[in-house]
């Protein structure tokens, strides 16, 4: 019975594609990570092009952390620790991600939560 | 998440999943939405990575993030991971990781590392099976050979099950959402069920990527938490994404 609750729930839909409508928000664009080149400079095209996206991102997991610990200490924590962690990451997954800190101007420790968020989200 | 491979009936392997996130992470009021999977959505980037020059493999990603959730490696399998929920979860392995036991690996670096180096449907199957994890998942896995299509349930240490497509018995699909197969999901979020009648409904003679789509496109498969769609064709080397929307009335998860 809680499989079926619409408006929550619906029949099997069909010709949803090529997708458009409510359901569809947008294509998604192409970029090209050259492996042949240092991995601290792979990603600088694609986050020089997303570097809004992805402050705004990191400012609303800021504000979630903020809104258990007011105090900020747990950002602050994050901050202090976590370019620790990155030393301990296997190549060349720390090496990205202090290139992707380094153009995004966001700090090391926050875009090392962010991909290590899958292990910490199970906190 | 929602993730599935199926097997056409010219042998072909299809694989579709949507991507959900940011549960309980904040929910905006006034447009009824997760704040973090609104967020989220302006970071969805399709990207191909090149060694020579040569595509090795290609991936639906959020920018800024350097592991993988999706991806294909053109002409040989097709690779998502689905979140799995256990009390012997991620925050022990961050444990242990900070305690100096190292030896297992970080979920979406495994998922890069073997779209980057695996050879075969069967390198890949077996390195998802037996590398050592900091957190339990499930990995969903394409091949390009008739049969070739399996979830891997993960926990930390173990590989706990691997359901194969099984033509003979029936099984032209797997399907995997967030609770392992062998158990009924949680009454409260039973996407599973839905989106089974839709595949079983479609049928193998009429299984593509376009009714692929619709059957990811069926609330509560399609749900708030959708961040983006995403359909690839091993045979064919294709991948193609489509970011998502799910207008109120619409299942929060």
């Amino acid at each position: 019975s809680t499989q079926f609750i619409p408006p929550f729930t619906e029949d099997c839909r069909s010709d949803m594609y090529p997708p458009s409508g409510p359901t569809f928000r947008g294509d998604v664009s192409w970029y090209t990570v050259d492996l042949d080149s240092p991995p601290r400079e792979r990603w600088t095209a694609l986050i020089t092009d997303k570097k809004t996206a992805l402050v705004d991102v990191m400012q609303a997991i800021r504000d979630l952390a903020n809104a258990f610990v007011p105090s900020g200490k747990l950002i602050e924590l994050v901050d202090i620790t976590l370019p620790f962690m990155v030393n301990t990451l296997p190549n060349p997954f720390g090496e990205e991600i202090r290139g992707i800190s380094d153009v995004s101007g966001i700090p090391l420790g926050e875009v090392v939560l962010f991909n290590i968020f899958y292990e910490v989200f199970t906190v | 998440c929602t993730s599935v491979v199926a097997e056409d009936d010219k042998g072909n392997l299809l694989h579709g999943r949507n991507l959900d996130f940011g549960l309980f992470m904040g929910w905006d009021i006034k447009n009824k939405s997760w704040i973090i999977s609104e967020k989220l959505k302006p970071l969805v980037v399709n990207l191909d990575f090149k060694r020579n020059n040569q595509t090795v493999f290609k991936s639906t990603n959020f920018a800024g993030y350097v592991g993988m959730l999706t991806g294909i490696k053109p002409h040989m399998f097709s690779l998502t991971m689905n979140e799995r929920f256990s009390l012997d979860g991620g925050y022990i392995g961050i444990l242990e990781w900070i305690l100096g036991k190292r030896d297992g690996m970080w979920m979406s670096f495994l998922t890069r590392s073997v779209l980057e180096n695996a050879k075969s449907y069967e390198d890949a199957k077996a390195l998802l099976a037996q590398t050592k994890l900091l957190a339990p998942a499930y990995f969903i896995l394409g091949g390009n050979q008739t049969g070739q299509g399996c979830i891997v349930t993960r926990s930390r240490l173990l590989s706990i099950d691997i359901l194969e497509i099984d033509l003979k018995l029936g099984r032209w699909y797997v399907l995997e959402t967030n609770y392992d197969h062998w158990k009924e999901p949680l009454f409260l979020d039973d996407r599973r069920t839905p989106a089974m009648k839709c595949m079983n409904r479609t049928t193998q003679a009429n299984i593509s990527l376009k009714t692929m789509y619709d059957v990811l496109s069926t609330k509560p498969v399609l749900n708030k938490l959708t961040t983006y769609t995403t359909l690839m064709q091993v045979s064919e080397g294709k991948l193609k994404s489509y970011i998502r929307d799910c207008p109120s009335p619409c299942m929060p998860w």
